[in-house]
């Protein structure tokens, strides 16, 4: 479903070049279940900005659903990143002014569902994070944790067909985020396909697939199997 | 050094209310170490805000250094701060459009001391942090675990005698938050008195003494002796 071929990724600063990508080959098949890991500054969320067509490679291929996306329009990517794709970002995003159901709701408002729908879905994906409760509170009356949820709340309301996660649990206690990589292993059963980066053995350890990155190449890619 | 009495804090929420702290005993003594853990929600970082000046307690008392901190205004709440604290933030709380080496500045701007040293100290805590590289690089050019390596230096900078650090590793990979917690080690057997939040018991055991939150109460307090 995703197939990423020699990418690579440079950033200019100025008389500084970093290379944050060197040469990645990947594919992950639809019902795939990825943890990324690997060093701070290592590529993993350049890695996920592209898969999530939030960014470009500087060269490369990215196959999407066997779309080759390296050749569309910012609006078309964007279509494609409302219709498949769900995405929690490492900083959460959410916007400070809005409250948790309407944070929730914002990937909604690009498709064509009406109001209640549209409430409808931002309440089950609060529900099913554990923050139902909490729909009517800012950003800035929840804690770092609740927060978290409410951003994986918002990637999984449109229903997509791929979560891009990048470390979805790394402000939950152990507790907490065992009950959310629960909900994403049922999720990957009924058959959405998971990338997800964390720092956590244990998180990854719930992913059928462990990639491991090193200084924007790719050192490990091994299949999990005692989960 | 701290010491905090029957600690209440209640959020008001139009009709709710939200006790996030019910009754908080706690003495850190000089050169302490403690790690904070607890279920997301359970009042950590409301704690560590009071601690900190950043927030005041509904009810209770707050001595630090001897100093009752309730009665003080917010100038002087500040001034506090200012000369003795060094925070870090769950979030970070970077400012987006400065460098790292300005946003690790940013506490000396309140000092008296010139310009030559105040850029001599935030290359030192960059450096400190494992980031003498990156000291031009904005935010947004900085992994999520650089930037989190830019907020610790950023408390470290005035060479404070309290390091308040709310989730100071979260999104730091297993063998870069082990740098930095043996830098802290260093700092607190140097006479560094840290409180730190932390999700996870490998780095929770750096620490001399764990206390455990729950619902917003003290659940454990015990001192740690394998480490
Ligand atoms: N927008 C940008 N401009 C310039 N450099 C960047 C940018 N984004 C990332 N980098 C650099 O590219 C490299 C890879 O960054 P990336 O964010 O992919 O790392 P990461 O593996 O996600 O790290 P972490 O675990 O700390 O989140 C790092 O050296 C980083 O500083
Ligand atoms: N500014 C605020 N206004 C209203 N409620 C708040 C505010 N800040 C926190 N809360 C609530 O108070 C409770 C404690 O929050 P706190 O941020 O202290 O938890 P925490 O232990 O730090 O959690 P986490 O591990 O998720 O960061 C939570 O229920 C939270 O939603
Ligand atoms: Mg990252
Ligand atoms: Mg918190």
């Amino acid at each position: 479903i995703l197939r990423v071929e020699d990418v690579h990724k440079y950033y200019e600063l100025g008389e500084t070049r970093v290379h944050a990508l060197r040469g990645i080959n990947v594919s992950v098949e639809s019902g795939g279940f990825v943890a990324i890991m690997g060093a701070s500054g290592s590529g993993k969320s350049t890695f996920m900005n592209i898969l999530g067509c939030l960014d470009r490679p500087t060269s490369g291929r990215y196959l999407l659903e066997g779309i080759d996306v390296s050749g569309r329009t910012k609006h078309e990517l964007a279509g494609i990143r409302n219709s498949k794709l769900g995405f929690v970002f490492q900083g959460f995003n959410l916007l400070p002014r809005t409250t948790a159901l309407e944070n929730v709701q914002l990937p909604t408002l690009y498709t064509a569902i009406n109001a209640i729908e549209r409430q409808k879905r931002a309440r089950e994906a609060l529900a099913l994070v554990g923050l139902a409760e909490r729909s009517q509170h800012y950003p800035s009356q929840l804690s770092g944790g609740q927060q978290q949820r409410v951003a994986l709340a918002r990637a999984l309301v449109n229903h997509p067909s791929i979560l891009l996660a990048d470390e979805p649990t790394g402000n939950l206690d152990s507790r907490t985020a065992v009950e959310i990589m629960e909900v994403l292993q049922d999720l990957n059963e009924q058959g959405l396909t998971i990338v997800l980066v964390t720092h956590e053995p244990d998180i990854a350890q719930f992913a059928k697939r462990m990639i491991v990155f090193r200084d924007g190449k790719i050192r490990k890619d091994d299949a999990l199997h005692d989960r």
